[in-house]
C-alpha cells in the first residue's frame, strides 16, 4: 500500500512544489515507485515534471468532479518509476463545485484507493490555502510534510496549519501526523535564516528533518526545463540536499 | 473618493504583502491618507504594520460577515496618515461562509463605501488564491497592482489571473483595469531574473512599472519589527526602490 504524504503549507512560495517534485525524483532514482498528485490549479508540479497541462488531456479535476478513471489521466515522467497525476486550470473551479457535494473532503481518498498498490509513495502537492483542495489532500494522506521557508512570516503561519491538521485528525482522518518539517531556502549569509531555524527547532524539537535545503538558483531554473533537479543538475547544492532528504524520508518512513 | 487598488497574484510568495505594506508607508510619507485592508487570513500585512491580530479585537471578518461598523475595527499604524483594517484567523472561515450569501462578491465594496472619502488611497492585500476573498477585492477596486516575482513559475500563473480579471470586468466590476505589473525580488547575479524581465516586458509592454524591486534582505527583516521599510531602514536598496515606486504610482494614478 503506497504511503500518501501531503506537502502542505498555506503560506505561499515556501517551496512546496520544489520539494514535491525533487523529493519524488530522488525517491524514484532510489528504486521507489512514486506518484506525484498535483492538487494546485497553478499546475506548477505538472510543469516541473514535463507533463502536459495545456493540451486536451483530462486531469485531476476530472477524477474528482466527473469521476474519470485514473488510468486515463496518469502520465509518465522522464524518470523511470515516477508518474504524475497532472493538474489544470479547471481545478480552480473544483473548490466551489465540491462545496455542496456529498463527502466532499474524501473525494481524493476514494479516487486514489484503487491505485495505491501500484506505488510505494504518493506525494500530493497542495495549493497555498486551507480550502477544499488541501482538505482533500489532508484527508487522503497518512502524513504531512511541511516546508518552512527560513523567513519571518513563515513561522507565523504554522499555528493555523497545525490547528487545521488537528481538526482533520479529530474529524475525517484520525491517523494523520506530521512526517516532518523541512527548512527551505536557507541562506548562510543571512542571520534571519539562523533565527528562524533556532525558533523552529524549539517549536518542533523532534519533527524537523536533519536535512536543510539551501537557497540555490539551480532549483529555480530546473522547472523551466521540465526536469527535476536530479536530471537537470545532479551535483549542485540543491540536488545534494534533496538527495539527503530522500534518504532521510526513506528511513523515517521505514520504506527501505 | 479614495482610489481602491487590489494587490493580487494567486502565485504564492511573490511579494504581495511586502509591496502593499511598503508602498503604503511611502505614500503616507508623501502626504497621502492611506488605508491598508488585509484580506489574507494569514494576516501578514497586519503584523508588518504592527497592528494587533491576536488580541480580542475584531477585524475585517466581522465587517464582512457580521457587519460590524468599520470605525470599531480600523487601527492606526506608527506612520501618520496610514491606517489598517486588520485581518485575523477567522477570516479563513469567511470563504465558506460567504458562498451562499446574497451578493457575496460585493461585500467588501459595500463595507468600504462609507469610509472611502476619508482616504486618498486604499490598498487591499490579497491571499494567494482566486477564491471569494480575492474576488471581493477585485470587485471593490478600480485597479489591480500585480507583483510578479522574477522566477519561472511566476510567468506561468499570469494567464489565469488575467482570465479572472476579465471575468470580473464582464460581470461585477466593469471599470477594473491593471494599474501596473511590478517586478519583484530581482537578482542581478542571476540570469533567470533578466529572462523573466524580458518576457514580461514583451507580454505587458505598457503596464510594467519602470521601478523594479531588488532582492534585499532588509525587506524580509522589517516585518519582524512590525515596521514598514521606510521606518526600519529608509536608505537601503529595498526602501529606495519602494520610494521610487511610490512616486511612479502617484503620477500614474494622477494623485499628486
Ligand atoms: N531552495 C531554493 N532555492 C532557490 N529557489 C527556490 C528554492 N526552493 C524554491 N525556489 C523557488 O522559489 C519559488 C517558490 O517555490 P515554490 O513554487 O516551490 O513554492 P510553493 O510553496 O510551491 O509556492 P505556492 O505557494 O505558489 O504553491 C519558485 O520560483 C522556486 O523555483
Ligand atoms: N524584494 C525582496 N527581497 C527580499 N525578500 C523579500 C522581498 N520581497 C518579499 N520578500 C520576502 O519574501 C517572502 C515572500 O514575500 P511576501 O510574503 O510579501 O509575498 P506574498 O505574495 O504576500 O506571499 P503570500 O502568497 O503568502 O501572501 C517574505 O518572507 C518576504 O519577507
Ligand atoms: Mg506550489
Ligand atoms: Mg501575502
Amino acid at each position: 500500500m503506497g504511503r500518501i504524504i501531503a506537502v502542505s503549507n498555506q503560506k505561499g512560495g515556501v517551496g512546496k512544489t520544489t520539494t514535491t517534485v525533487n523529493l519524488a525524483g530522488v525517491l524514484a532514482k532510489l528504486g521507489q515507485r512514486v506518484l506525484v498528485v498535483d492538487m494546485d490549479p497553478q499546475a506548477n508540479a505538472t510543469t516541473a515534471l514535463g507533463a502536459d497541462k495545456y493540451g486536451s488531456r483530462e486531469h485531476v479535476y476530472h477524477a474528482l468532479v466527473t469521476e474519470t478513471p485514473l488510468g486515463a489521466l496518469i502520465q509518465h515522467s522522464e524518470i523511470e518509476g515516477l508518474d504524475v497525476l497532472p493538474s489544470g486550470p479547471d481545478l480552480a473551479g473544483a473548490e466551489l463545485e465540491l462545496v455542496s457535494a456529498l463527502a466532499r473532503e474524501t473525494k481524493l481518498k476514494s479516487v486514489l484507493a484503487p491505485i495505491r498498490d501500484r506505488y510505494d509513495v504518493i506525494l500530493v502537492d497542495c495549493p497555498p490555502s486551507l480550502g477544499l483542495l488541501t482538505l482533500n489532500a489532508l484527508t487522503a494522506c497518512e502524513g504531512v510534510l511541511v516546508p518552512l521557508q527560513c523567513e519571518y512570516y513563515a513561522l507565523e503561519g504554522i499555528s493555523s496549519l497545525l490547528r487545521t491538521i488537528d481538526l482533520v485528525r479529530r474529524s475525517v482522518n484520525p491517523r494523520i501526523r506530521i512526517t516532518g518539517v523541512l527548512l527551505t531556502m536557507f541562506d548562510r549569509r543571512n542571520r534571519l535564516s539562523f533565527q528562524v531555524e533556532a525558533e523552529a527547532r524549539q517549536h518542533f524539537p523532534n519533527v524537523i528533518y536533519e536535512t536543510t535545503i539551501p537557497r540555490n538558483v539551480k532549483l529555480a531554473e530546473s522547472p523551466s526545463f521540465g526536469k527535476p533537479i536530479v536530471l537537470y543538475d545532479p551535483f549542485c547544492q540543491g540536488a545534494l540536499a534533496y538527495d539527503a532528504l530522500g534518504h532521510e524520508v526513506l528511513v523515517r518512513e521505514g520504506l527501505t
